[in-house]
């Protein structure tokens, strides 16, 4: 089980459907200031299901939707896809592949498709716990939160080591 | 359930000693339990001395070591609780030339068994991925992914 | 008393948006009096629409973004009440090549009514310098200064 | 009036009489992490008067002194001093250059020295004050703190206005 592409179309900047294809080991995402990668990040935050609009830089929903440019109206959907390999079956699917996507709408109505039909949070949920994808929270470390883990209270990591256990 | 809670320390620990081993030459880490009033694990501190130095409070360390020590702990809660890919946003950011070296050499080792996403500015982080995108605007407002060939 | 504020007020926004024009080509930014149930002013925010985007919250803004804006705020207030010297400790940390170079640039500027004291990693920046000096640790937990030649 | 030289003796990691010649210009510190290069900004910080051990990343007073190492016993005081230029004659003394010095020992005894005299703390405000060394937070910047300005609430930013005026 590996992530083999995002794909990104409607989600704060990715205007156009945006592919990114991943390695099995390590793949650098770089670019200028502002350019639109950590909002790469927050997009796939946002497709596991994170709904904190402050860990997404966001202050209200409709804000992850491409609010349009000097050039271009706003979008009134965005849709975030994670491609999963499930070659090795370790996914309760039998699709070689399986397409977990989050889609919202301007309007609020919000949708979650697996394998391009519409499903519930539950059933999803399902096959993220298959997929080993636990407390995302803690495999993205976002811009300028390293040093968070060493900040917090005792409480708070011990807390963190329950939920490990 | 304090079974669970004991054993998921200690294999934390360990990894968290084994990497701290490899961003610092020398020094000591644990994980210290703090108790409560009853004597019961209350929460659980880092401790860190680093080598030549005397046992710090967290609070001390430059933001660069801030950075290493947070890293070692990070990495063994993922070694402890595998995921199948992790995300680093710029995590490198305080680091000084030798140790983007040394998170590197951490990455590529850790790699074998996970996916990495590492957003960076580095130009040596930048050399260990084996696929690199740039992310360009050249509409304004509008993020491009571009694939780049590493040379 | 009101009068002292609001010339204070108008000239940090001029020297914002001076400063704000040469870190982004385009643009605009501003400074915004948020006003209490009296209609007092109870507070001030910064107003910035990035080249090409729409006005945004500050906290929708990038990593580099922030630390354009908040340096653009810094060196406004620097001009409306000089210091004699500053220090600014690796504030170059999230910028881009680019940015670091139009950081550096402004430095230079600024550098030519004041002090400026730089602590930083990026090889850009340590160019600007007049005067370069390495701090490291021969002897462990001890810093030694040496004064280096920029060539 | 300019600042021509910080020297530093057994604060942090300053062992030895430290002394650091600014430029009249730009003077950039460079060195690995951990080096002691914010220690020098600490430094600066605390002879200008900072009382507050968070700003300083200390918890007690006694963290401010050099605390020993595998090769050194701890030291009994620390001494920051500063160098100002004042051929200018914009400062309340005669003297071509002055001297201002704050030391601590490990008993918790603080002095201020200015040329080498025991002085108030009254009389060493005066000094900085013709300096035009003034609320010296604002024209220090931290490791990690040019984000604050931006996150600051807009009474705060209104306050620091305030100030100013
Ligand atoms: N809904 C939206 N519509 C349009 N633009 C948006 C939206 N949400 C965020 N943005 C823009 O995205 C930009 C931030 O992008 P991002 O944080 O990904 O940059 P980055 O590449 O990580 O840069 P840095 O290197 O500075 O961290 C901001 O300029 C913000 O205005
Ligand atoms: N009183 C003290 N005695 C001895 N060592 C101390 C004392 N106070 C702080 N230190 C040490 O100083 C070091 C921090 O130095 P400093 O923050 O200046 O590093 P730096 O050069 O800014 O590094 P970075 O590039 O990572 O920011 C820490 O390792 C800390 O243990
Ligand atoms: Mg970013
Ligand atoms: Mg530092």
């Amino acid at each position: 089980m590996f992530l083999e592409s995002i794909e990104i179309f409607g989600f704060k900047t990715f205007v156009t459907n945006t592919r990114i294809l991943l390695s099995p080991g390590i793949t650098c995402i770089v670019g200028p200031n502002g350019a639109g990668k950590s909002n790469i990040v927050d997009a796939v935050r946002w497709v596991l299901g994170e709904q904190r609009y402050t860990l997404l830089r966001a202050t209200e929903s409709t804000d992850l939707i491409f609010s349009g440019s000097g050039l271009r109206k706003p979008m009134s959907v965005a849709s975030v896809k994670l491609i999963l390999n499930n070659e090795a079956h370790t996914l309760p699917l039998k699709t070689p592949r399986v397409i977990i996507e989050r889609r919202f709408y301007r309007t609020k109505e919000s949708h979650y498709y697996l394998n391009g039909e519409e499903a519930s949070l539950q059933k999803i949920n399902s096959v993220f716990h298959a997929a080993n994808v636990f407390g995302y929270t803690n495999s993205i470390v976002g811009q300028g939160k390293i040093e968070e883990i060493l900040l917090s209270r005792p409480e708070e990591k011990k807390s963190l080591i329950d939920r490990i256990a | 359930i304090k079974n669970e809670f004991e054993i998921t320390l200690k294999g934390i620990e360990k990894n968290f000693q084994s990497f701290y081993e490899k961003m610092f030459k020398g020094g000591k880490a644990s994980l210290e339990k703090i108790p409560d009033e009853l004597g019961e694990v209350r929460g659980i501190e880092l401790n860190v001395t680093l080598p030549g130095k005397k046992k710090q409070s967290l609070h001390l360390l430059s933001g660069g070591e801030k950075t290493l020590v947070a890293l070692a702990f990070l990495f063994a809660i993922f070694k402890v609780k595998p995921s199948p890919f992790y995300i680093l946003d710029e995590v490198d950011a305080a680091l000084d030339e030798d140790n983007v070296v040394k998170f590197g050499e951490i990455l590529e080792e850790e790699a074998e068994d996970a996916q990495f996403i590492v957003i960076t500015h580095n130009k040596e982080t930048m050399q260990r991925g084996d696929f690199l995108y740039g992310i360009t605007m050249e509409e304004e407002g509008v993020s491009k992914v571009v694939s780049l060939k590493l040379v």
